[in-house]
This record gives C-alpha cells, sequence and structure tokens, in this order.
C-alpha cells in the first residue's frame, strides 16, 4: 500500500458526505446503496464514521461530471479515466469525481461497479495512494469483482490502519 | 479524405496522454525531439515499474496494454 506523501489524512474520525447529483445510468436508491457500501467498507476496519448530509459542504462531496470539470483533471469520455478523488485537505480535499461518460452499474459485472469505483476512490479521499499490489482495491486499473462477498484485501486495511488504527468496536 | 493515423502513431499519442496525465510528463510544447524523446522514456519506465512490467523505457505490447485499461484518474506517483 502507500499513501500520499506528506501529512494527509483526516484529523476527526466523524465525517460527513453529501451525494450532488446523480448519473441517469441507475436509479437514485441504487446510487445511494453502492456509496454508502463503498464507504461502510472503510468504516468496517477503521474508528471513521461516515454521516449524510443533504445541504452545505460535507467533508467528501461526491458528484458525476463529465470532461473537464474545471479542477484541472478533465475526464476523457467513455473508458480510460473512470473517476478520481482528492486526498484529505480543506476544500476540495476528499472529494470525489464519477465520469459520467461511463456506463455504472449497481449489480451487473458489465460497465463499471459504481461501488467498486466509489470505494476506490474513498480510499483516495481518505488519504491512501494507489497500491502495486494487483489484489488490493487500490490497485489502480479496474477489475470486476463479486460485490456481495467483496471485502477489503490485507494491503488495503493495512494502508488504511496505518493512517487511522483498528476499528475498536468490533 | 483526412489520413488515418498509422497503429504507430496511434500508440504513441495513448502513450503520450497517459504518461502526461498520470506521470508528469510535459505537455507537448517547444522542448526538442530529443529531450522529449528521453522525457517519455523516463516516466514509461516509471510506469513500468509501478505496474510490475519490464523495464524497457519503450512501447512494448504489454504496456500499451496496461495503458488500454480502465482505471482511476489519480496519478501513480508511489513509484
Amino acid at each position: 500500500y502507500s499513501t500520499f506523501a506528506g501529512d494527509y489524512k483526516w484529523k476527526k474520525h466523524d465525517l460527513t458526505y453529501r451525494i450532488e447529483n446523480y448519473t441517469p445510468d441507475m436509479s437514485e436508491a441504487e446510487v445511494d446503496d453502492s456509496i454508502k457500501r463503498a464507504l461502510q467498507l472503510w468504516a468496517d476496519v477503521t474508528p471513521l464514521r461516515f454521516t449524510r448530509i443533504y445541504s452545505g459542504t460535507a467533508d467528501i462531496m461526491i458528484s458525476f461530471v463529465v470532461g473537464d470539470h474545471r479542477d484541472g483533471y478533465p475526464f476523457d469520455g467513455p473508458n480510460g479515466f473512470l473517476a478520481h478523488a482528492f486526498p484529505p485537505f480543506e476544500g476540495i480535499g476528499g472529494d470525489a469525481h464519477f465520469d459520467d461518460d461511463e456506463a455504472f452499474f449497481y449489480r451487473s459485472p458489465q460497465g463499471y461497479n459504481l461501488f467498486l469505483v466509489a470505494a476506490h476512490e474513498f480510499g483516495h479521499s481518505l488519504g491512501l495512494e494507489h497500491s502495486q499490489d494487483p489484489g488490493a482495491l487500490m490497485y489502480p486499473t479496474y477489475v470486476y469483482r463479486d460485490v456481495d462477498t467483496y471485502a477489503l484485501s490485507q494491503d488495503d486495511v493495512s494502508g488504511i490502519q496505518s493512517l487511522y488504527g483498528p476499528n475498536t468496536d468490533v | 479524405n483526412p489520413i488515418a493515423p498509422s497503429a504507430d502513431e496511434d500508440r504513441v499519442r495513448i502513450a503520450e496522454n497517459y504518461l502526461t496525465s498520470l506521470y508528469g510528463l510535459p505537455k507537448q510544447g517547444s522542448s526538442g525531439t530529443e529531450r522529449r524523446s528521453n522525457a517519455l522514456s523516463l516516466r514509461l519506465k516509471e510506469m513500468q515499474q509501478f505496474f510490475g512490467l519490464a523495464i524497457t523505457g519503450t512501447l512494448d505490447e504489454e504496456t500499451i496494454k496496461v495503458m488500454k485499461k480502465p482505471r482511476c484518474g489519480v496519478p501513480d506517483v508511489a513509484a
């Protein structure tokens, strides 16, 4: 695993997230569920807790955008770049952007599974860099996995716990 | 009719886009051809090292295959 060079981690454990808009590829309930489960993956192994808000600025702002969305990292149309997220810092830090030129799916192995893409991006939102372990969620290329049985790899768990420690509730 | 780019031109375009976005390769500008080629080779080696590919600094099939895979747009700076 790898973390961003510098002190990129949240100084608090209670974080907020907000879904600013939706992709037309899935129902709103499916997007909500995918995002919630993606964050829960990280909450299960750390002291981090996530609360959804519906207005104002959240720590993790989530949006579906296309092309040049004015953050200096334009998307490139279908395939190629699927999404990106910023490491923890004030302002745009923690925010996750999904390329809405992609076809996102809820459970189907076709297209890109939003839960898997979001879980990867939230790893960045929390301070993890890309891993060189091909079995890790934080590996940079997309691989479909069975979302019903999906669990973080030991590499991902070690990475996030190096920043925040383990979940003391379990 | 416009002339379609050759396969080689297409590979170089893919590699340049990839390395510019993710490995800090400067955008094509006033730098000389040789300097550009050296910069491209250096970034290619970084990318190949990250993905555990043969570190050749040249655009081989395996490298292009990895570049064409869908991926996260955050740069791989760990290597």
